[in-house]
């Protein structure tokens, strides 16, 4: 089973059409391997981006580099995924 | 007993299809379970029909779970079914509505990703096809769809999470669907439900050209999501797909609408801004509640602009 441990969801709130460019830019970055949740489409919409923990320290130096500011919104994406198992697990439990 | 299932927890595939039986017995006259084909890995795919008789009357589709890893929609198309089902009867504009049409529920469109989500990856949203000289399995169901194939806004590589497939309704979950719109023909309007960033969409996805019927379909978004946000205050946007998001070919309201079934929407429902596809289950009746209003006033508009 696949885990994600340390894997992080970045909120990221575009101020201009620069830095959606840029962040559209990453879109087709593979080595980083993001998974956008929310992709860059306008100013107007948030963007979520699920990072892997191996590109967490250079895609936030990426962003910080190019002035776009973001909020982690999921700190350890395997503790939210943990607890939902866990509450499946239960409720299974409670059914039979 | 319907009763036995928590509506308020997410469910595992056998669960979800098993609980389906318990609808139908306890609506037989108005509910009936339906296979309309397999999905790649043999799984059988259902519709629930809520009808009370005649043959062939204009019908209402829902499909949600097309994207496997947003939850949140066939939990929301699971208490929807149990909402259509139990108010019947009881609430005189729901009855009124089954009274001359019928709704077609497909709560799980993807379910071999919807289990791969359940065993192997959580972040799974493709179909679990193989691809012919690839490593990397699936297809965007999507993506699939006969509605401006392979443009903008789809990978031609089958390692992207939104890889068009190597032709149109090359997935057999896209096909079965397909092949029961078409042989049924009297379908007045699709629903798509996805997850998540609040959204109420409608025709192009594959052009950023207007639809001849925008003004009206945007006019009833714009009601829905109205109604929709009275209960909880969650704001939507509406628009149509090119516009609120991105160019997306291959969609599958697209498809709907240029087949010539007018009123094609699709929700993504709600997300508190800190949970994305992993929305607390806690969060799931809410949701499923406040999507009723609109699902039901799009229905009702549908109901009283025959066309």
């Amino acid at each position: 089973e696949r885990t994600f441990v340390g894997d992080q969801v970045l909120r990221i709130t575009l101020q201009s059409q620069e830095q959606l460019r840029v962040l559209q830019s990453l879109e087709h970055e593979e080595e980083w391997q993001l998974d956008f949740w929310l992709h860059p489409v306008s100013t107007d919409l948030p963007v979520d981006i699920r990072v892997p923990s191996s590109s967490l320290s250079t895609i936030k130096e990426f962003l910080l580099t190019h002035n776009i500011p973001f909020t982690v919104i999921i700190e350890n994406l395997q503790e939210l995924i943990d607890m939902e198992k866990t509450e499946m697990e239960e409720n299974q439990k409670k059914k039979q | 007993s319907t009763r036995s299932i928590n509506f308020g927890a997410y469910h595992t595939l056998e669960t979800i299809y098993s609980w389906m039986d318990t609808l139908v017995t306890q609506y037989p006259h108005l509910v009936t379970k339906q296979e309309i084909g397999k999905s790649y890995e043999n799984r059988p795919m259902y519709v629930l029909k809520f009808s009370t008789g005649g043959t062939n009357r204009p019908a209402i589709w829902i499909d949600t779970g097309i994207h496997s890893r947003e939850w949140v929609s066939p939990a929301t198309g699971l208490w929807t079914a149990n909402k259509i089902a139990s108010d019947f009867g009881s609430d005189a504009s729901l009855t009124s509505l089954l009274n001359t049409m019928d709704i077609y529920m497909l709560i799980l469109a993807n379910p071999d990703g919807y289990v791969y989500t359940h065993t192997n990856d959580r972040m799974w949203r493709k179909t679990r096809s193989l691809n012919s000289g690839s490593l990397c399995r699936g297809v965007d169901p999507n993506r699939n769809w006969d509605a401006g194939f392979g443009g903008p806004g789809a990978s031609t590589s089958p390692c992207s999470d939104s890889y068009h497939g190597p032709f149109a309704h090359s997935e057999i979950e896209v096909k079965n669907v397909v092949d029961l719109i078409k042989s049924h023909g009297n379908f007045k309007s699709f629903i798509s439900v996805h997850a998540y960033s609040q959204l109420l969409m409608y025709p192009y996805g594959y052009t950023c050209t207007d639809v001849a019927d925008k003004a009206e379909l945007d006019s009833i978004g714009r009601a829905a999501t109205q109604k929709l946000t009275s209960l909880y205050g969650t704001y939507y946007k509406v628009g149509n797909i090119c516009n609120i998001i991105y160019p997306a070919s291959g969609g599958s309201i697209d498809w709907s609408y240029d087949t010539g079934i007018k009123y094609s929407f699709a929700f993504e429902l709600r997300d508190t801004g800190y949970y994305g596809f992993l929305l607390p289950s806690n969060q799931i009746i809410p949701t499923a509640t406040e999507t009723w209003l609109a699902l039901k006033h799009i229905m009702e508009y549908v109901r009283d602009h025959p066309y």
